[in-house]
């Protein structure tokens, strides 16, 4: 099956 | 003090219109750069970065950076009171906790003011790093709208593929499955007619069509869309506001268990 990624994890905090 | 006066309003009107359903509050962003805003959806799959350049205002006053939380919903409210001609003015003292929207009619006859109370959103904000992707398709945004609309009647998710055959747009579901692929087409009356690929390799992303959807929300600011892919990255959906900057969606992929 396919899992939802999230943005943070290929974009960090600034 | 911050005064920041659009004369095509109806730009703003549609830019809130393209990003209200993805977020309820955020935080805008005065520089002298321009007005931005950067913030993500919820459950943190999209994130919505627009910029409104200072030189596509026609008066931009920005004494100092200031961060003005909103309500988006009720940004909305406020902006469909404004005509589709009417000129916008925003104006903000330093300090206060109210933004003034002033609408002016073209011909100067009617002035409308309408003042919003601002509020106290913690938002993070996220470095984007500069990205090479692997392809960019340019093409009508109307075209990419209705292969959304389309799809999402058959399945929840969108395999976007680029190859050099051109973009395949798939989806299943439980009534059966769909594929749409648009080739790259140049030889049309007008520029924003046409479909672009941009390929350095081939890419195939899996994306939730619940989210493309609410993009297209940004399909009236322009004619056409750009969607940037890599593998192991987010996708970006990009709309021009006029020459004064943009709107761009990212969106993270579903990957494979």
């Amino acid at each position: 099956g396919c899992k939802q990624s999230t943005i943070t994890k290929y974009f960090g905090k600034v | 003090m911050l005064e920041l006066r659009l004369v095509q309003g109806s730009l703003l009107k549609k830019v809130l219109e393209a990003i209200k359903e993805l977020v309820t509050d955020a935080n805008f962003d005065c520089s002298a750069t321009g007005f931005s805003l950067q913030a993500m959806d919820s459950s943190h799959v999209a994130l919505v970065a627009l910029l409104l350049r200072s030189e596509g205002f026609e008066h931009y006053r920005c004494d100092r950076n200031l961060s003005m939380g909103m309500n988006l919903n009720n940004v909305s409210k406020m902006l469909r009171c404004a005509g589709n001609d009417d000129i916008i003015t925003l104006k903000a003292d330093d300090g206060s906790d109210t933004v003034t929207f002033m609408f002016e009619s073209p011909n100067q006859d009617k002035i409308a003011d309408f003042e919003m109370k601002l509020m106290d959103i913690d938002s993070e904000h996220l470095g984007i790093p500069e990205a090479e992707y692997h392809a960019i398709v340019k093409m009508p945004s109307a075209e990419f709208a209705r292969i959304c609309k389309d799809l999402s009647s058959i399945g929840d998710t969108v395999v976007i593929s680029v190859t050099k055959e051109g973009v395949k747009f798939s989806t299943r579901g439980d009534i059966g499955n769909a594929n749409i692929v648009c080739r790259q087409n140049t030889t049309v009356d007008k520029p924003e007619e046409a479909t672009i690929i941009e390929m350095q390799e081939p890419v195939s992303l899996t994306f939730a069509l619940r989210y493309m959807n609410s993009f297209t929300k940004a399909t009236p600011l322009s004619n056409t869309v750009t969607i940037s892919l890599s593998s192991e990255l987010p996708v970006v959906v990009e709309y021009k506001v006029a020459d004064m900057g943009y709107i761009r969606f990212y969106l993270a992929p579903k990957i494979e268990d």
